[in-house]
């Protein structure tokens, strides 16, 4: 059986926040090293990949393999009573037809109890690589959402390029063109507003801005985000949560005519 | 969506 207790609970709610527009049914899979997620949106152009490790939960108990088959809509509605600083425990059988989901206040004085229904759901699982990138960037999740956000008003598609000079995110529509460039900064006093470029060789990739904006969605997961780029391979967008656990996204390129 | 790649191509099936 499965009996997984966070502390740190909004973590949940962050990340069922973040990926509910982008996939709508999917397994959690829980075994003895935590829970794991991995869906692709419908139109198979992006996939998340989602690890809550076993040490992110406090008790975690879990002896065998168990996929919980969730709605995402539905969990949301069960998410909605959740409150700051709630602990929230996950409880499921070795076969279970449900999840029992437990918020308890911090004084203790409260607890609800929900149990959410499961699906059977079949769910196509790839294999990613790991991939030395030839761009790894870290930044203020802030900046790079009002970056995507930004120029989604003006084109439905960005030109990231990463040089020796920074990365730059660039984008061509009917109004005309737009243009955003960073470039290594180091704030020894406020490090969250770091900007740290390692690049082995240039790159170039274009990549539709509807998707990357929904990743932004994770924001409020981390005040940082790392985004790693290769040509000719998909996008990582990567949300660190507690500890090394974490929120990825990948993003299939635009194709060069 | 013309020209968007599919992440399929990329990511082998396990």
């Amino acid at each position: 059986m499965l009996e997984a207790r966070l502390s740190q609970s909004m973590v949940l709610k962050k990340v069922v926040d973040a990926i509910k527009d982008l996939v709508q049914d999917c397994n959690f899979d829980c075994n003895d090293s935590g829970i794991a997620l991995q869906a692709m949106d419908n139109s198979h152009v992006a996939l998340v990949s989602m690890l809550l490790k076993a040490e992110s939960f406090e008790p975690y108990r879990c002896d065998r393999n168990i996929a919980l088959g969730v709605n995402l809509v539905s969990l949301t509605k069960v998410l909605r009573a959740l409150q700051n600083d709630d602990l929230v425990t996950l409880k499921a059988d070795d076969a279970p037809d449900s999840l029992n989901i437990t918020f308890e206040s911090s004084t203790a004085d409260r607890i609800s109890e929900y149990d959410l229904k499961l699906m059977d759901i079949d769910q196509e699982h790839l294999g990613i690589p790991d991939t030395e990138y030839a761009a790894t960037v870290t930044m203020p999740s802030t900046e790079f959402k009002r970056i995507c956000t930004d120029l989604q008003a003006m084109s439905e598609s960005v030109t990231i390029e990463a040089t020796k000079d920074g990365i730059k995110f660039s984008c061509a529509g009917d109004i005309g063109n737009g243009a955003v460039t960073l470039r290594n900064y180091q704030n020894v006093e406020k490090e969250h507003l770091n900007v740290d470029i390692e690049l082995t060789e240039p790159v170039s990739l274009t990549f539709s801005l509807k998707y990357l904006v929904n990743f932004c969605k994770a924001q409020p997961l981390s005040d940082r985000v790392k985004i790693c780029l290769s040509n000719e391979v998909p996008l990582l967008v990567e949300y660190l949560i507690t500890g090394t656990s974490y929120l990825r996204f990948y993003l299939a390129p635009k194709v060069r005519d | 969506e013309a020209g968007q790649g599919n992440i399929m191509s990329f990511f082998s099936k396990k």
